[in-house]
């Protein structure tokens, strides 16, 4: 049986949030190690990748490993009841059709209890590699936010060309063009700050409402991280306490 | 123009 706790509602809240516009149908892949979540969309064209460790729950127990098939949508209706602050807790029993949430204000005055119907999901489950990226860029989950969203306004895809000069977001629409570049930060101290390395130079085409998708993400993390290579799909990561929100997004590529 | 890629060129079953 699964037997996991949170302090606080709110991070379920904003992962599920977070990723309910990218994919429809998740399996919690519950072990003893924590919980891990694989999804591809259902054009092929984004996967998203969430790891939560047991370390980051306050209460984990996980005896034997269990596959609950979530509707995303339905799990969304079910987490509008939590408040953020509530504890949360998460039970399944090892026959995993259905999943019990139970929400605990900080007095213990009010326990709400609510089950949600789990379903069988064939995913094929994808083999990611560990890449060592030519590019890596940590910047403030803001910029990327507003970047994003800004191009969106003009174009459906945009280029993310990354050199040792920063990296340059650039787009083209019918109503004309736009770029913004980013320098890394001469002060690494900073609170807002762009790191990037770049061991070789990258440059990918990239659709904007994936993207902005992703962006979702944003009230997870200060940064988000991107990797970045050559004609393989970007990755898009949010660091969480004992865990990744990653999303990675197939690149636009010549014939 | 580019056309855009599937992710199941990139990552194996």
């Amino acid at each position: 049986m699964l037997e996991a706790k949170l302090n606080e509602a709110a991070l379920l809240k904003k992962i599920i949030d977070a990723i309910k516009d990218s994919v429809t149908d998740v399996n919690f892949e519950c072990s003893e190690t924590g919980i891990d979540v694989q999804a591809v969309d259902s054009s092929h064209i984004a996967l998203v990748s969430l790891k939560l460790g047991s370390d980051g729950f306050s209460d984990y127990r996980c005896d034997r490993n269990i596959t609950l098939g979530i509707k995303v949508a339905s799990l969304v209706k079910i987490l509008r009841c939590a408040n953020d602050r509530d504890a949360l807790t998460l039970m399944a029993d090892d026959n995993g059709d259905q999943l019990r949430l139970t929400f605990e204000d900080s007095k213990s005055e009010r326990v709400s209890e609510f089950v949600l119907k789990l379903m069988t999901i064939d995913q094929e489950h994808l083999g990611i590699p560990d890449t060592k990226y030519e590019s890596d860029i940590t910047m403030p989950v803001d910029a990327f936010q507003k970047i994003m969203r800004d191009m969106f306004m003009l174009s459906e895809s945009v280029k993310i060309s990354c050199d040792k000069e920063g990296v340059k977001f650039s787009c083209k629409g019918d109503v004309g063009d736009g770029s913004v570049l980013i320098k890394p930060s001469s002060s690494v101290d900073d609170e807002g700050s762009t790191t990037i390395a770049v061991e070789t130079p990258v440059s990918m085409e990239l659709n904007l409402k994936y993207l902005n998708n992703f962006c979702k993400a944003s009230g997870l993390a200060q940064n988000v991280h991107l990797g970045m290579s050559s004609e393989v799909p970007i990755m898009v990561e949010y660091l969480l306490p004992n865990g990744y929100l990653r999303f990675y997004l197939a690149p636009k590529i010549g014939d | 123009a580019n056309k855009q890629s599937s992710l199941m060129s990139f990552f194996k079953k």
